[in-house]
């Protein structure tokens, strides 16, 4: 079984603690605020209250046996992360995932050897906007080097037509990897089906592809 | 063109003003920072300081015109989000999203009126979670109902094998809906093809059968 380390109880750190959990991660959780800790109890198999810059206190958490540590401290207390993220690596940790609140924060993190940064906010901030854009897009997230995968709602000049004949991927450069029809997801759409009113597109395509797309047809 | 309001200009919301720049919306840029203003006008069509809760500077940026009103003002003055999202709908503002730094939060701000409410700290660690549990997973986000797509490496077992033997579909409940190979995106890929080292797979499935392959085949 998988062994977390995760601490800084906010919102992004007890999302992670939970979810971890669900997938089946032994998971300690720690917080210098005794409070958040005890909620964190409910779905960590440890949860502990102390102020994880204590060298002390942060060793007997065990990092270097840890599959994974997360400092999810945020951006009220930075210097906290830093050092914390410091001391993670002092003791030989193997993965160090670390959340920056800032590009400055970024490179301080990753220059005192986290092994992964991120910006929670500025992430969902981006993948964000192109649902806020096109409220036809119902969701767009990055994938691999260059790639979207979307969640669209079929455009009305489709509805009624089918794949074969909107020929989507050579005119419009996206592919569509599954339907969402109702209560049934489609995973292998036929080209001679007609679309529907009500589909849900669930399209894989080069990055700005379907804001091209939402353009034209929206 | 599409024209936007956006609140708050923290890490969030700052990323939105971006992205919806990038996206060929409209943008104003508000907060009560005059520094993050300076920083943001580089990318909003227009970049304001002011009090957002002073109903007549907020009347004066007129919320009933823009397509979209973001207020992305964070866990720090949540008394200040609430009633600039209350001030947005008694407006006219046709499309609000508020941020909530907690469930609670979110609550207050359904009550009074937002459209959609949004907690990207807790959403990202929901999301994030697949990737620190299992590290061949690097990316898994949720879609529709109950389905994720999932940016997965190459299992060891899987390598030299063809999808048609494999029958990824019956058994294990996943579909390939691309694979990606050195610096292309196979978007069709062939049944009789094998799979080769290095090779990640674009993987949609109901949600949580990607972690269940990767507990039998990481
Ligand atoms: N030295 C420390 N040791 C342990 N926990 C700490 C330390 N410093 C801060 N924390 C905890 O980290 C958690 C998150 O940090 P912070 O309050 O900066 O971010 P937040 O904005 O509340 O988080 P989120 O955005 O995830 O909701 C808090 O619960 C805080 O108590
Ligand atoms: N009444 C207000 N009017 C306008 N802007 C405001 C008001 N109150 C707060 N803000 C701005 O909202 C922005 C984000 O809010 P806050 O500082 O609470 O969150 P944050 O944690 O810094 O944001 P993020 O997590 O997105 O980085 C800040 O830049 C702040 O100046």
């Amino acid at each position: 079984k998988k062994q977390a380390l995760v601490i800084g109880l906010g919102q992004f750190g007890m999302s992670v603690v939970r979810s971890l959990d669900d997938l089946g991660v032994e998971v300690m959780a720690v917080d210098s605020n005794a409070e958040r800790v005890r909620y964190a109890s409910e779905f960590a198999e440890e949860a502990v209250a102390f102020d994880a810059t204590d060298e002390a206190s942060l060793g007997k958490a065990g990092p270097k046996n840890r599959d994974l540590c997360v400092c999810a401290i945020g951006d009220e207390a930075r210097e906290a992360s830093i050092l914390c993220t410091a001391l993670l690596r002092q003791m030989g940790a193997a993965r160090i995932i670390a959340r920056a609140a800032d590009p400055l924060h970024e490179r301080i993190l990753r220059l005192i050897g986290a092994h992964e940064v991120i910006n929670p906010e500025r992430a969902f901030g981006e993948w964000f906007a192109t649902h806020l854009a096109f409220r036809n897009v119902r969701a767009e997230y990055p994938f691999g080097r260059a790639m979207t995968v979307s969640e669209v709602a079929l455009p009305a000049a489709f509805v009624g037509r089918t794949l074969a004949e909107l020929a989507l991927p050579r005119k419009h450069g996206i592919t569509i990897a599954a339907i969402q029809r109702g209560e049934d997801t489609v995973v292998t759409p036929r080209p001679d089906d007609p679309l529907e009113e009500g589909d849900v597109l669930i399209i894989v395509a080069l990055k700005g592809r379907v804001a091209k797309l939402m353009e034209r047809y929206e």
